[in-house]
């Protein structure tokens, strides 16, 4: 008689979804860069830190160089967020700047601030 | 605690009466897979949190048009300037006083139970709900971690508690309900530090 083809137990796939945050995931690549690095995609960091009011927008598209202006908003940032002020791209840096949040800027200058009509 | 930028606050009737504000959801956004009537009772405890402790208090009415703060669940591009990213990223927005306008990204696994919701990514709807009504009323973000109107929430996370830092934000706003006791608040805390 013909019986089913089974897959015997030692060979079955088990995929993995990762099912976490697409949207800020990536920037786990910038973990421990400092100033003065060149790390391919960070331009993407800073429209991030643009987005939530640590980086002015400038003149011609973000750079993927980590400069003095950034690293002013990393502190910045650091220090708005209760975190260990290095300036640096840390763990906890990095991990907060992945985390889920509000979509209001953290500076209340440029927070949603309409008239209602 | 902060403020945005020109210390915006509602400003409704004498300031012998506690002001009303009324609060009304989208008819047309919202979520299908949590009730209506379990997300009313969300948003009821997340508003009480705030009017226990400021002489205001919010009404639910069922004129959305009309009413003072507008509920409603949006998709990417809603029209507001601020188009929400999908799954996780940025949660939720709110418009400062007193334009009313509280908006969740209805891309998100919004629970009410994380015992019976067991997704990785699911946030807890009534922690994102005290959230923006802070910012509703006039606070923006804190740097104080364990307070409700810090900018980030991991998924999994109930915070819903109003600490210190809220309280005193919120109090210089709109002054302190006659009924609430900060020591009350103290103790909850210490209690909370200790254990």
């Amino acid at each position: 008689p013909c019986f089913p083809a089974r897959t015997p137990p030692g060979l079955s796939t088990v995929i993995n979804v990762d099912a976490h945050n697409s949207t800020w995931q990536d920037f786990v690549r910038f973990l421990h860069a400092g100033k003065g690095s060149h790390v391919s995609g960070m331009s993407e960091l800073k429209r991030y830190f643009n987005r939530f009011g640590y980086l002015p927008i400038p003149g011609t598209d973000f750079n993927d160089i980590f400069d003095t202006k950034f690293e002013s908003a990393v502190v910045l940032y650091q220090k708005n967020l209760g975190l260990p002020v290095t300036g640096k791209l840390d763990t906890d840096t990095i991990s907060a700047i992945m985390s889920p949040r509000c979509g209001m800027s953290d500076d209340a200058s440029h927070a949603l601030h309409r008239t209602r009509h | 605690f902060a403020y945005f930028y020109g210390k915006p606050r509602w400003v409704r009737g004498s300031r012998k009466t506690p002001m009303t504000l009324t609060y009304a959801f989208s008819p047309s956004n919202m979520i299908d897979y949590l009730s209506s009537s379990d997300i009313r009772a969300v948003f009821r405890r997340a508003f009480c949190r705030w009017e226990s402790v400021i002489p205001v208090n919010f009404t639910e009415t069922g004129n959305y048009q009309s009413a003072n703060i507008r509920i409603g669940f949006y998709r990417g591009d809603h029209g507001d300037g601020e188009p929400f990213d999908g799954v996780l990223g940025v949660l939720a927005h709110a418009f400062s006083p007193e334009n009313g306008r509280l908006h969740l990204d209805a891309a998100e696994t919004w629970t009410i139970n994380f015992k019976s919701d067991k997704s990785k990514v699911a946030v807890d709807l009534e922690s994102v709900a005290t959230h923006e009504i802070g910012h509703v009323l006039g606070l923006a973000h804190t740097s104080v971690k364990e307070a409700v109107m810090y900018p980030s929430l991991s998924p999994r996370t109930r915070k819903v508690d109003l600490k210190i830092d809220d309280v005193k934000g919120v109090q210089a706003l709109y002054g302190s309900n006659p009924n609430f006791k900060f020591s009350s608040l103290l103790a909850l805390e210490n209690s909370f530090n200790q254990a």
